[in-house]
This record gives C-alpha cells, sequence and structure tokens, in this order.
C-alpha cells in the first residue's frame, strides 16, 4: 500500500501505490513520468466507400473509442544485487515487467499481450504509453530504418496544409528502432524491439502500437481480417521497450550517444548457445 | 555453403512487400514462418561448426569428420580437448523463458557470440528447475548471478512447457569483439533426490549380464 521506488546508481523510478509508474530520477533529472496500457477499437465498414473503410492489415483505423485499463494494477517487486523489477499485471491478458539491471542506464519494460479477447465481437489496438512532463510542443522524432532520424510535428507536413480527417491514424508514423521527444531541459527516448507505429498526440506524450486484432478485411487486397491464432486462441506477443530519460545536457558520452550504442546492442544481439556440458569437470572444460 | 544459402534465399523471399509488413494472408505467414525456421536450423550446422573451430583451431582441418564423432575421452578419464567437439545449440523459446539443456542440465556450458566490432556485454536470462548455481567464467572467476521468478503470467502460458518457474541472471561482460565468451554454469545439488534422483529411494534389482565398472 506504499509507494516504493527500484534502481541503481544510475537511475530511479517510483511507483504510485496503485502499481503504477510515477516518476523517474536519471542523468540529471527528476521527472513525473507514468505509462500504461490502452487500446483502440478498431473502425468497421464494408468498405463501400473512403468512409466507410474498416481498420484491417493495411491500415490502422480506429473507431474514434479510446479505452484505457484499470488503475489498479496487481505487482511483484523482486529486489536483488543484478537486477530490480516489479511485475505489474493489468489485466488477464495484459501484463508487464519494469526492469532496471544494476549496471544499466535505461529502464527495461518487457510487455506481454494476448490473447486480445474479441467475444464483443470488436477488433482492439493495443498501445502502450508513455507519459512526462516534457514541453514537446507536437514536435517528435523517429528513425528511419535506424539511419537518420526524422523530425515529425503533430497535424502538420512540410509541403502542404493539412486537414487530418483521422486525427489519430494520420499522426502515427513507422516506428523501426526509437522514437524521442524534448524540450530544452529533459530528452525521453523509447527504444523497441521490432517495428511498431508510434506517435505522440499530446505533448510530453510517447505511444507505440504492440499488439492487434481486427475482425475486418480493409479491402485493400489481402481479403482476410488480421486475426491470427496459434492453439486455437488469438496470439500473444511479448516485447521490449528501453527507456532512455534524462537531461539535455549530460556528461559524456552523451544521452544520444547512449541511445546509439543502446540501440546496436539490441538490435544486433549477441547469440546465444547452450552446451550440455554434464560429462565435463570445469578444468577439463576450461 | 548451402546451408548458408538456405538462409540467403529464404531472406530473399522476404524481401517482399508483404513479408515486410505483414499483409500476407494467414496461410503465407505460416508459410513465410516455416521456411525461416528451417533454413535457420541449417545455419546451426555451420555456427556449431565455426565456433567449434574458434574454439579449437588445430581441428581446423579435420573439422568435419571431427564434428561427427563422439566425444572421446582418455582411457583414465582426462580430457582430450583436441577431439572435443560441443553441440552448440539455440533455445528458440527462451523468449518464453523455456530451454531444455538450462533446465534439465546439471551442468551446462552458454556461449555468447557477439556479432559487433566493439566489445559488449549481456544480462544473461535462462530458465532452471535448481535452487542454487554457479557460474564461472573461463578462468575458474566465479560470476555474480541472481536468481529471479519467472512472472506469472508467462507461467501461464497454455503452449508453454516447462516447469521451471525461475530464471538465472548473470553478467556476461567484456565479450570480444567479433568474438566470443563461455560460462560455466553448475547446478548446487542439495539433497538426496536431486543428486540421485528420486527413483534411487525406490529397491531394485539389477541383473549382472555384463561386468559393471564404476568410475
Amino acid at each position: 500500500n506504499d509507494e516504493f521506488t527500484i534502481g541503481n546508481k544510475y537511475l530511479n523510478i517510483s511507483f504510485s501505490k496503485n502499481g503504477m509508474l510515477s516518476t523517474i530520477t536519471a542523468n540529471g533529472v527528476s521527472s513525473y513520468l507514468r505509462q500504461t496500457f490502452a487500446y483502440y477499437e478498431g473502425a468497421f465498414g464494408d468498405n463501400s466507400e473512403f468512409i466507410k473503410r474498416a481498420s484491417g492489415a493495411y491500415i490502422f483505423r480506429p473507431n474514434g473509442t479510446e479505452k484505457f485499463f484499470g488503475e489498479n494494477v496487481e505487482i511483484k517487486i523482486i529486489k536483488g544485487g543484478l537486477v530490480e523489477e516489479v511485475h505489474q499485471k493489468f489485466n488477464e491478458w495484459i501484463s508487464q515487467i519494469v526492469r532496471v539491471y544494476s549496471e544499466e542506464n535505461h529502464v527495461e519494460f518487457e510487455w506481454l499481450v494476448g490473447p486480445i479477447p474479441i467475444e464483443d465481437k470488436v477488433g482492439k489496438e493495443i498501445v502502450t504509453r508513455f507519459y512526462s512532463g516534457i514541453q514537446s510542443e507536437g514536435v517528435f522524432f523517429t528513425d528511419s530504418n535506424g539511419r537518420e532520424i526524422i523530425k515529425r510535428v503533430r497535424n502538420h507536413r512540410d509541403t502542404w496544409t493539412l486537414n487530418l480527417a483521422e486525427k489519430i491514424a494520420g499522426n502515427y508514423y513507422p516506428v523501426t528502432s526509437k522514437i524521442a521527444i524534448e524540450d530544452d531541459n529533459i530528452r525521453m527516448t523509447v527504444l523497441n524491439d521490432r517495428a511498431q507505429g508510434g506517435t505522440s498526440l499530446q505533448d510530453g506524450v510517447i505511444e507505440l502500437m504492440i499488439h492487434r486484432r481486427l475482425l475486418h478485411d480493409d479491402a485493400f487486397g489481402v481479403a482476410e481480417a488480421l486475426n491470427e491464432e496459434a492453439y486455437g486462441k488469438g496470439l500473444v506477443a511479448r516485447g521490449h521497450h528501453y527507456l532512455v530519460f534524462g537531461a539535455q545536457k549530460t556528461s559524456n558520452p552523451s544521452l544520444k550517444a547512449r541511445e546509439r550504442f543502446l540501440e546496436v546492442q539490441k538490435l544486433l544481439p549477441n547469440w546465444i548457445f547452450l552446451s550440455d556440458a554434464s560429462v565435463l569437470k570445469f578444468e577439463e572444460w576450461q | 555453403e548451402p546451408h548458408l544459402t538456405a538462409l540467403r534465399e529464404v531472406m530473399g523471399v522476404m524481401q517482399h512487400h508483404d513479408a515486410v509488413t505483414g499483409t500476407e494472408k494467414q496461410h503465407v505467414a505460416e508459410d513465410y514462418a516455416r521456411r525461416l525456421t528451417i533454413a535457420i536450423r541449417a545455419c546451426s550446422v555451420t555456427t556449431k561448426d565455426v565456433l567449434n573451430q574458434l574454439i579449437n583451431p588445430d581441428s581446423k582441418d579435420e573439422l568435419h569428420s571431427v564434428s561427427k564423432r563422439n566425444p572421446k575421452f582418455h582411457p583414465h578419464g582426462a580430457y582430450k580437448a583436441k577431439n572435443y567437439t560441443f553441440n552448440y545449440k539455440s533455445c528458440n523459446y527462451l523468449n518464453i523463458s523455456q530451454c531444455d539443456i538450462s533446465e534439465t542440465s546439471s551442468q551446462f556450458v552458454v556461449t555468447l557470440y557477439n556479432p559487433l566490432a566493439h566489445s559488449g556485454y549481456q544480462y544473461v536470462r535462462l530458465p532452471i528447475l535448481g535452487e542454487k548455481y554457479i557460474v564461472k567464467d573461463y578462468k575458474g572467476v566465479e560470476v555474480v548471478s541472481q536468481i529471479v521468478p519467472i512472472a506469472e503470467s508467462i507461467l501461464n502460458l497454455p503452449f508453454r512447457q516447462s516447469n521451471t518457474t525461475h530464471e538465472l541472471v548473470f553478467l556476461a561482460n567484456e565479450l570480444p569483439p567479433l568474438g566470443y565468451k563461455s560460462f560455466f554454469i553448475t547446478k548446487l545439488m542439495e539433497s538426496f533426490d536431486d543428486f540421485f534422483g528420486a527413483e534411487a529411494r525406490e529397491p531394485s534389482v539389477i541383473q549382472l549380464d555384463e561386468p559393471v565398472y564404476y568410475e
């Protein structure tokens, strides 16, 4: 029933009584930071005209309904010398581990989503959201296949006057390695382990779509609903997000340099092999 | 070369825009997964050979013949490194905290190959069944480890086939650029059952058709 903190010599993150992330102290700053999951209900139409298009494999098209998960999260706290983690259970099909390793300068979020329920006959597109106090003024940054970083401005295109009919999907961009927001003082970056759609729909907020299950074809060619199953149930997806947070002016190496190192480490990971060594003594193996 | 080409060819197929974006039909998605799995499995033969070659450069010329042999030991139990090849296996279910070797072996070796051009590190997480483990690096220096519970939501996954409830965590550091580092992990036996197996408690009759030698 109390607030609690996990962390290491580089950073600390605190959780409020309801089990949700509440603040972060890292790399020279202390700031409000909240993270939660939400979902959009997929639009449903007969595809006879543009405004009746359903959300499907090719397009993300929410019907305007956005739902959040309960504010009370079941938690378990594990603390040790190498890693401290918080296991959060949001509901029967969404859970997460928030983790800080002793020698890492970032927070790891290992999410698990699915099988997405469809008994209500409604398709759902699940997102994770990070809320901070950063005054990002509509600007956010996404990568382009890990090459340059592209500046995105909410509800804006550089070469024409934009009037967005779809305020959410119209601000979504591909994120293949990272998405970031910043102001003069603070920068927050989320690195992902696979290509996802992402956006910043409000100042200080980063959002990434992590799983979707839809019940209608969007009539762009696949002629199937995006409704995958395994073992007779909807797919379960598990993945990682890595949060780098701190003051813009930090010590060497800079925050952006740290992001680049982490990016390479996560996208070109070590190969792990295991070998049975029951028949060997250590000295023999050595 | 044919093993590598199998994966090259499948990666060629995967350049199709439907494979990149996930807009293929479901049975095509399943076929892509099938092709990739087969090709990756084929490449693991090459990986195993190359790692054995890195570990034992003297055996380079006779690599293929050596890798097909069984491990051989000196009559007095001494280890003949030159003739021994490790069977390096990938645990494809580590993402659901499931791995046959780390769960069932009393001793096993974890090898990390660093594909980057600068040194690296990684916190290794392996599902385990025991309560105490010792992790040593190649110098015999014990590496600090921690055992953490696996999240309940993972344990409850309907398709997960594992009895493990915990993971062993340790820091594999100073991984050399474009090189490997191995760690030797021993499960500490605490009870009679751990050491001999529960079935050893049951009295049994042994038919001695041939002389039995004890080591």
